[in-house]
């Protein structure tokens, strides 16, 4: 086996003797059995270097005996960017995928602390794949590599759930179509989507072993995420990205349906990904609500929020809020500021540090560090939340004081809110836009979070003495409302009461009025919230 | 650990080595070879349970309707039909077709027994109902070939007691 | 604004999982090929 060349001579024998077994109409069990003896007798399968170039190899010859013939169905020649209608013979790669499920369900064991054969196989076809796209660019064909993990993938992920192995067997996948993700590959994008969203992957990570996979699936979504969004940002949408976008809302809506709480539970990590720009795509995924949760019609007259039930109960958040905060130093200093806001230098250069280095900007099609404002004010909303929780729970008669005109709440979050306020007043246009959207990224299913901060952007339009911060605002919420459906329910009842409740004088605001198409628009959307 | 693993979905990626435009282009190429319905359709390998050469003229592989769950709700509850689910059934085990039989012969309000092994229909409302069991008069499908060449019909059990720890 | 979700395919009505029939984030085919299906052991 030394010598490269003879090796690869070597082993197309053998996969050329596999193939005609599997060709064999009367060939079964045995057969398959006896030649994976032979192979181990070989020493190919002791999980050592060999085995690898053994996998290496088989694999490369699978794919290349897989494209057959390349059509250019389109006029013009291979250079113009045509449909080029591949026929495709799959049967070295069904032959190649079939040994490797026969091994695994064989349990082909390749030795003490080699681990085990699933995830080698995996992690050789991504180095190939990488290596292969890298090599061959637009020329790329990721259709083989797709049909051997859809084999791969309809085998090996068994029915039964439950098993840890089928567990092991899922989250191996996941971490190859980590390392798979299209921004590492972006000529294998579609193919990705289709693998990650498969009937036979996605819902069987979502389903077993109660949630544990789905720290990896939220990981997948953001690899989509981050390679969509500079296309998103600018809204250019060619029809490649466009595809990508659709095929995208399909896997969200499938996820809206069946898989709700998984959207609930990682809105935030995914809000930070999604650009501000991708205003429906987002409301999918803050529209979600826990599938046992009954929501109250957000029009209902006189719907007395403050009494609902799940009011009151903080929402699961699985993302790591404090992430952002930590990367930059800067959670201590505003848990030292939330305690002691006195002497503390928190918000004198607030809005500096959530500003990004002017080579980062460019990149992010952002002067400031989203994901940072995003971390900051979730932290300290939750901060402020679990804080008038204490007091509630201190002092039953606080639970009247939080009924009581803001003032008295104010007293009690005057700090967390000093924190919204000096940004609002110190940022810029796009700054401000940010920090709204952040807030209002929170306005979904009835929870303590949806409950503050609906409060806190209404407290904001209230007390702001400036015009362009209740329009902002106002923008903030519209734009949310005017896209097609679904709208976050938390979204509804806080512009329903900023239209509504004459303490916020919305209509009496000049820019309600300000040209004929808005003051239509705004009563078009009064009218539909009821 | 339900934290999120591995890097932290904000910031810029650190993963890619190539700029937008080149992945645009990526993109647009892979938009040239999407991944086609056939790439994914697995040739169905219908294993016979006891191979035997037929005529050719017979047909070689199963009808695709078979697969079909419309197919199955489609079955009346006339004898022929519940005769077609019961062999589905019976005799078509740990197949598709079986889970599709099962489910239409319980849309029928067919119950199966664990213990017989048998399925039982109310052939009136029964006489007594605790949350442990229910007695009374019961249609059942006996699969059973006696040994006279009967079986494989239905007859009526009367005051039969069937539990509920039984029931599948 | 958006677009109209309805007219992706999906029956966002469905009381059944979404996910056993679906086919491909690029088109509103369903899947082929027999669904996910498991028969208790008692019925073999």
């Amino acid at each position: 086996f030394a010598d490269a060349v003879s090796f690869q001579d070597q082993v197309a024998v053998l996969f050329s003797d596999w193939c005609h077994i599997c060709d064999h109409p009367t060939l079964g069990d045995s057969a398959y059995s006896h030649y994976i003896v032979q192979l181990q007798q070989h020493g190919l399968l002791k999980g050592d270097d060999l085995t690898d170039r053994f996998f290496h190899t088989l694999t490369e010859l699978a794919v290349t005996h897989a494209v057959v013939s390349e059509q250019v169905i389109a006029p013009g020649g291979m250079s113009q960017q045509s449909a080029q209608q591949l026929q495709i013979s799959y049967f070295s790669v069904d032959s190649y995928s079939k040994l490797v499920t026969l091994m695994f369900k064989y349990g082909v064991d390749l030795g003490p602390n080699k681990g085990s054969l699933l995830p080698k196989i995996l992690s050789i076809t991504t180095r190939i794949i990488q290596k292969d796209a890298e090599e061959k660019k637009v020329s790329f064909n990721p259709r083989p590599y797709f049909r051997l993990f859809i084999n791969l993938l309809s085998e090996l992920s068994t029915a039964d759930l439950h098993d840890g192995a089928s567990f092991q067997v899922l989250t191996a996948f996941a971490n190859a179509f980590h390392v798979l993700q299209p921004l590492r590959v972006p000529a294998w994008s579609f193919a990705w989507l289709e693998l990650v969203s498969h009937r036979s992957f996605m819902p069987k990570l979502l389903l077993c072993n109660s949630q544990k996979g789905w720290p990896f699936f939220q990981r997948l979504l953001g690899d989509l995420f981050k390679f969509m969004e500079p296309y998103l940002r600018n809204a250019e949408l060619g029809q490649p990205i466009q595809l990508l976008y659709k095929g995208t809302l399909r896997v969200l809506l499938v996820l809206l349906h069946d898989f709700p709480e998984f959207l609930c539970d990682y809105h935030f990590s995914f809000c930070d990904v999604i650009p501000p720009s991708c205003i429906q795509m987002r409301n999918v995924i803050l529209s979600a609500f826990p599938r046992n949760m009954r929501l109250p019609d957000p029009s209902t007259p006189n719907l007395k929020i403050d009494l609902l039930a799940e009011i009151s109960v903080a929402p699961r958040i699985m993302s790591d809020v404090e992430g952002a905060l930590k990367a930059k130093q800067m959670k201590t200093q505003v848990d030292e500021y939330l305690k002691r806001p006195e002497g503390s230098s928190l918000l004198t250069d607030l809005k500096q540090k959530l500003l990004l280095p002017p080579n980062e900007a460019n990149v992010a099609g952002t002067r400031y560090n989203v994901p940072l404002i995003n971390s900051l004010i979730v932290y300290v909303g939750i901060q402020a939340v679990q804080q008038l929780q204490h007091n509630k729970a201190n002092a039953s008669a606080s639970a009247q004081q939080m009924n009581q005109s803001p003032q008295v709440d104010v007293f009690q979050i005057e700090t967390a809110t000093e924190v919204f306020r000096n940004l609002i007043v110190n940022m810029d246009t796009e700054g401000r836009y940010l920090l709204l959207n952040a807030i209002a990224n929170q306005l979904r299913y009835p929870n303590n979070h949806t409950h503050y901060f609906s409060f806190i952007i209404l407290y904001l339009f209230a007390e702001a003495t400036q015009d362009i911060v209740q329009e902002q605002i106002t923008r903030v919420l519209l734009e949310r409302l005017i896209v097609n459906r679904p709208h976050p329910w938390g979204l509804l009842i806080t512009f329903i009461e900023l239209i509504k409740n004459p303490r916020y004088s919305f209509w009496a605001r000049s820019f309600t009025r300000c040209a004929p198409e808005i003051e239509r628009l705004f009563e078009s959307v009064a009218r539909s919230c009821g | 650990d339900f934290g999120a693993i591995g890097d932290n979905l904000s910031g810029a990626s650190v993963v890619s080595g190539h700029d937008h435009l080149y992945n645009l282009q990526m993109l647009e190429a892979a938009y040239h070879r999407l991944p086609q319905p056939k790439d994914s359709e697995r040739a169905k390998t219908y294993i016979p349970r006891h191979p035997s050469v037929t005529p050719a003229s017979y047909p070689q592989i199963q009808a695709p309707i078979v697969t079909n769950p419309a197919f199955w709700e489609r079955l009346g509850s006339d004898t022929l039909s519940t005769d077609m689910l019961f062999f589905a059934f019976y005799y078509q085990q740990n197949s598709y077709q079986q889970y599709l039989a099962a489910k239409e012969l319980k849309k029928q309000s067919w119950r199966f027994h664990r213990k017989y092994n048998t399925w039982f229909q109310r052939h009136v409302e029964p006489q007594v109902t605790t949350d442990e069991y229910e007695r009374g008069s019961y249609v059942y499908f006996d699969f059973h070939l006696a040994d006279d060449g009967n079986g494989w019909c239905q007859r009526i059990k009367n005051d039969f007691t069937f539990e509920y720890n039984f029931l599948e | 604004l958006g677009i109209d979700l309805t007219t992706l395919g999906l029956n966002l009505n469905s009381p059944d999982n979404l996910y056993k029939t679906f086919g491909s984030p690029f088109s509103s085919e369903p899947a082929k090929g027999d669904p996910e299906y498991t028969t208790p052991a008692c019925y073999v």
